[in-house]
């Protein structure tokens, strides 16, 4: 039988899932209610993987990814490497709704989310700067890097090309919580 | 990153993700959560998938499109998402992933890749059976 409405997200972010459950009972869309169910994990910083001030890249700044797609009309908004805004499932939406577009990136995602009323701001906070700072001081490891001089495995960059790529490298780390 | 299906009581369906990505990653890399089919996918017709884990390698599969994919010949949500997780382990025996599944009818699945250290994934449902936010935990494949 059909057991519906329902709301179902990966890991145990259950405010998110009560927000989305309860908009859905309120009379949103559901795709109102997935978009304020992945806000209020953005607002949380759900696990650390999620919204603001997690994950620094090698530079020391946190950028967001996130998509949003409707199943009755296979429209798609998404953002990848979006900086300084902390909303990016809403940045999702407004290229949804803004654009005939699908997936804007980098700088001029950032660029359309300010055009369309989206605050600009650092998503870096003093634990993100503290993990980044322990990062450098621990030879920039773990490091993604491969087939790059100097050796990525003990030395961060600036990095070349290395002549010569070894082949397949198995990936050498893992952390369980730093996920996509 | 949270991945989420939203299907309402005349299953209409929405997916959608966020993530801050993987730490210390190279400037500019993005991972699988934005891109459809791979961190998530929604046909109201069908169903919806949301994946989660290492996002450089997920996307290489568009495991959420699979699993929809398979829903859409009538496999069940949980053997979607299991035969999902099984393309990606054929190639990728160690990589961290996981995937949750819906079908339109209300119907919900996970899968994930056993590796050491992850052993179980949760996920978190809401339906008229659950009346309230209930973490379930699959076993990993």
């Amino acid at each position: 039988g059909t057991i519906l409405p329902l709301v179902i997200n990966t890991w145990g972010f259950e405010n998110a899932t009560v927000t989305a459950w309860y908009a859905l009972q309120a009379g949103a869309s559901p795709l109102d209610a997935v978009q304020k169910g992945c806000s209020v994990c953005e607002e949380e910083q759900c696990d650390g993987s999620v919204g603001y001030g997690g994950h620094p890249d090698e530079t020391g700044e946190t950028t967001l990814d996130a998509l949003i797609m409707n199943g009755d009309t296979m429209e798609v908004g998404a953002v990848g490497d979006l900086r300084r805004v902390k909303n990016a499932v809403g940045v999702a939406r407004a290229v949804m709704e803004h654009t005939q577009h699908t997936f804007l990136v980098g700088e001029s995602a950032s660029a359309f989310a300010q055009d369309m009323g989206f605050k600009s701001e650092s998503l870096s906070t003093n634990d993100s700067m503290k993990t980044f700072t322990q990062w450098l001081s621990q030879k920039c490891q773990p490091n993604y890097r491969k087939n790059v001089f100097p050796d990525p495995s003990g030395t961060c960059g600036p990095y070349k090309p290395r002549a010569g790529v070894k082949p397949r490298q198995k990936r050498g780390f893992l952390n369980l919580r730093s996920h996509d | 990153t949270i991945g989420m299906i939203v299907i309402g009581q005349s299953g209409q369906l929405a997916a959608a993700t966020s993530t801050n990505g993987a730490s210390y990653k190279v400037p500019g890399r993005v991972g699988d959560s934005p891109i459809a089919g791979a961190g998530a996918y929604a046909d109201s017709s069908v169903g919806g998938a949301a994946a989660t884990g290492d996002g450089d390698l997920m996307m290489r599969f568009l495991p959420s499109f699979l699993a929809v994919e398979l829903m859409r010949s009538g496999t069940e949500p949980t053997a979607a998402c299991q035969t999902a997780i099984y393309r990606i382990k054929k190639h990728y025996p160690e990589a961290f992933g996981a995937i949750i599944c819906a079908n339109n009818t209300g119907g919900f699945g996970a899968a994930c890749n056993k590796i050491s250290g992850f052993t179980q994934f949760p996920f978190t449902v809401f339906n008229p059976q659950s009346n309230k936010a209930q973490v379930h935990k699959v076993d990993c494949v």
